[in-house]
């Protein structure tokens, strides 16, 4: 392809090559290229400087760029792997790559647990649950009394703690996804498989030949 | 009905945990 010349991609921080990003990846390297025009989009929604912060992150999610999300945010980080406080390039894609409907299911195990696993001890502990559950219930303004979010507490640890000392750890929340899969629905993005067809415009700055893509 | 859900149903219910969203821009 390679129709119209690249107007400086590489001076995009941490820029990776789409080739080496597509080997790492999930994706092709037309997929990894229209990737870059959704990353561009996102990145440039408060200050254009060739990452995506998180303020940039949470206003694609929510279109509001000043609400304050517990779950927009910790994914943020997870996506921040190198915690740098911003994306990269490479961070959004090697991201991403989980989402996508071939990813590996433990891959995204994997994610999900950390996504839950708030203070990162390695356990999802029932303090953690409660506030993630009082943190919905102040985004969708849906009241529970707190009995009632005990009693959801009660039963869910029953059911993902299977011995029952008061934290799930990964190979309880391994069985605990794979009997309510479910919970793994968030973690699959059906139109990651056309990314191409949504983002077409990577055509023009393409900067690979067809027999590579 | 909440309560018969599990924690983990209710909180995947989160817009900030739908990724869908991002390819809106």
């Amino acid at each position: 392809m390679g129709c119209v010349p690249s107007k400086g991609r590489r001076q995009f921080p941490g820029y990776e090559d789409p080739v080496f990003l597509a080997a790492q990846t999930t994706f092709s390297v037309s997929e990894v290229e229209a990737l870059f025009e959704l990353f561009k989009s996102i990145g440039s929604s408060v200050v254009d400087e060739g990452i995506i912060n998180k303020e940039e992150f949470v206003l694609a999610l929510f279109k509001n760029r000043k609400k304050e999300n517990l779950f927009a945010s910790r994914i943020f980080d997870l996506f921040d792997v190198k915690h740098k406080g911003v994306l990269d390039f490479g961070d959004f894609v090697r991201a991403l790559h989980i989402f996508h409907p071939s990813a590996p299911l433990e891959d995204k195990i994997v994610f999900s647990f950390k996504l839950y696993d708030l203070d990162n001890t390695g356990f999802i502990e029932r303090q953690e649950v409660k506030l993630m559950l009082l943190a919905l219930l102040g985004e969708s303004e849906m009241k529970l009394a707190d009995e009632t979010i005990e009693a959801i507490l009660d039963k869910t640890f029953l059911e993902a703690d299977t011995n029952q000392d008061g934290k799930i750890d990964l190979s309880e929340w391994h069985s605990f996804v794979l009997k309510n899969p479910s919970l793994l629905r968030i973690m699959t993005l059906p139109y990651l498989r056309d990314i191409t067809t949504a983002f077409p415009s990577f055509v023009f700055y393409s900067e690979v030949d067809e027999a590579a893509a | 009905q909440p309560v018969a859900m599990n924690a983990f149903e209710l909180i995947s219910m989160s817009k900030g945990l739908n990724l869908e969203n991002l390819f809106g821009t």
